[in-house]
């Protein structure tokens, strides 16, 4: 059949706070739309909760033990094996590979280049107002700016009137509108930079999550019967301005309570601004007569703990920090055309219409692991799987140490 | 159909107790690697000496363990690891990756 396009979308530092994962504090109404149309895995988990060894391992389907990279400051392909990736993959099958945002970890673990050209068709685009993320750009109670964690802000005061996310969505919009009228398929990975913190985001969305509607953790004491290897003392987040006058102690806290409300409102806060950007994006897809034949992939590459154990950030082991969403949507399979109705993606505005909620499209329970992501969106595209790899694959190019779930897509789920 | 889905996670540590650099060692600090298996009713965690320079792993030097029956303890708060008779579970982490 006529080869699909893919729209590959990445969040960071997402955790199942949304709607379509059941929890009942988010508003997310433009991932839970296309939650509707697809395949969701309830249970899928992330192989390292950091940034570059997840997304590298996902990007590869080996994991860190293959990879060799447990921190950002090494390439696979000099450090352990000249690895094949999605994205070149689908280059080497006649796809116009591009990546938008944060895909790759950026530096040296993809090489300062995004894997450029092996992975991609162009070099890769970074929003560059990304430059002024660890800047001092939030307004603080003394009026003067600060490297803060809580950065909500007036987007027209930022440097140039916008914001990282905002940019890769233009970006992302100009490119699909680039590709409507070339046959050659597009492979697109947009990554987006929240809610990775700072939570420096349009201060609009605050005005959905009231702070005396927010509540702690469930669980916010440290188990006891923890061991200490296991706890995340979470030094991100405490190097940040206003986290450090609250001289926190090492390395188990507690952050105050109202403190841990307002991290708790902006994590949440930053999830719909994500959502809005995933809505521009998917309704741009259907605008331009797209959705009909563009497999779509929604993840993230961890997840991040919101004061569940004492702990914060990601990190550690616990589901909080390993657990991700996992959708995939794919035209003719998980959602038939003619029951679309007038558009496949509708731009849902959480703002002016925060109550919307949604029936997920057809679940999946069996745990499943973002290795697995390579494998089966090679099968869904028609483009023939990677094999599996052997128990040591430093030498093997091309293979998968995940598995191919597309079958379930159709037969449902066994064991 | 007889075959349990399960996920593999592990996480780097520099140390047994948490220190600065605790969250993100780098490769060359890294002495201890936890090991999650994980399936649909429980989490089971072994933290084992690492050798940065090897690459290896040694599962007789145990650091720690986590054990989590995810059934009555959905957040993961009540670690039951060292309650348990470890031999059935261990054999399925020797099937580790």
């Amino acid at each position: 059949a006529e080869m699909k396009n893919v729209l590959f979308i990445v969040a960071d530092d997402l955790r199942t706070s949304l709607g379509c994962y059941g929890d009942p504090v988010v508003k997310s109404p433009n991932i839970d739309h296309l939650a509707s149309k697809s395949q969701v895995f309830l249970n899928a988990y992330a192989q390292q909760a950091v940034c570059a060894p997840s997304r590298t391992s996902m990007l590869t389907s080996r994991r860190p033990d293959t990879t060799r990279l447990y921190d950002f400051k090494s390439y696979w392909r000099v450090h352990s094996g000249n690895y094949t990736t999605i994205p070149q993959y689908f280059k080497s099958k006649g796809y116009f590979t591009v990546s938008v945002g944060k895909v790759f970890h950026p530096g040296i673990a993809s090489n300062h280049t995004d894997d450029y050209p092996y992975s991609w068709s162009i070099p890769a685009y970074h929003p560059p107002s990304f430059r002024y993320e660890k800047e001092k750009m939030c307004k603080g109670e003394d009026g003067k700016l600060h490297a803060n964690l809580l950065c909500a802000v007036n987007v027209t005061e930022q440097p140039g009137g916008t914001l990282p996310d905002l940019e890769s969505t233009d970006e992302a919009v100009r490119l699909l509108k680039s590709r409507v009228n070339n046959d050659d398929p597009f492979f697109l990975a947009v990554g987006f930079h929240k809610p990775h913190i700072p939570f420096r985001i349009p201060q609009e969305y605050l005005s959905l999550y009231p702070i005396e509607q927010m509540k702690l953790a469930p669980d916010p004491d440290v188990p006891k019967h923890l061991p200490p290897v296991a706890y995340n003392p979470w030094t991100d987040v405490r190097k940040r301005d206003d986290v450090q006058k609250l001289n926190i102690s090492f390395p188990y806290g507690p952050i105050p309570k109202d403190f841990q409300l307002r991290i708790r409102q902006h994590y949440y806060a930053a999830v719909s601004y994500m959502d809005a950007q995933v809505g521009r994006l998917l309704s741009t897809l259907d605008a331009l007569g797209l959705a009909d034949n563009t497999v779509v992939v929604f993840t993230s590459d961890h997840g991040w703990s919101l004061g569940e154990h004492g702990e914060w950030a990601k990190y550690s082991n616990f589901d909080v920090t390993t657990r991700v969403p996992l959708i995939f949507f794919v035209p003719g399979v998980t959602t038939f055309l003619d029951w679309q109705g007038p558009s496949t993606f509708p731009f849902i505005d959480v703002l002016t219409q925060p109550e919307y909620s949604f029936q997920n499209g057809k679940v999946g329970k069996n745990v499943v692991e973002l290795v697995d992501v390579f494998p089966t969106l090679s099968s869904i595209a028609g483009l023939g799987t990677p094999q599996s790899c052997p128990d040591v694959s430093f030498q093997e190019e091309l293979c998968a140490e995940g598995r191919n779930l597309a079958n379930t897509f159709r037969y449902g789920e066994r064991g | 159909v007889n075959e349990e889905a399960v996920s593999f996670s592990q996480y780097p540590r520099p140390a047994d107790t948490p220190q600065v650099n605790s969250d993100l060692p780098d490769l060359k600090d890294i002495k201890v690697m936890g090991y999650s298996l994980r399936s649909w009713d429980y989490r089971y965690t072994l933290w084992l000496g690492f050798d940065p320079k090897t690459f290896q792993v040694n599962v007789s030097d145990i650091h720690a363990g986590e054990l989590y029956m995810l059934a009555d303890d959905p957040g993961e708060d009540n670690n039951v690891y060292t309650a348990f008779d470890h031999s059935v579970i261990k054999k399925n982490m020797a099937i580790l990756p």
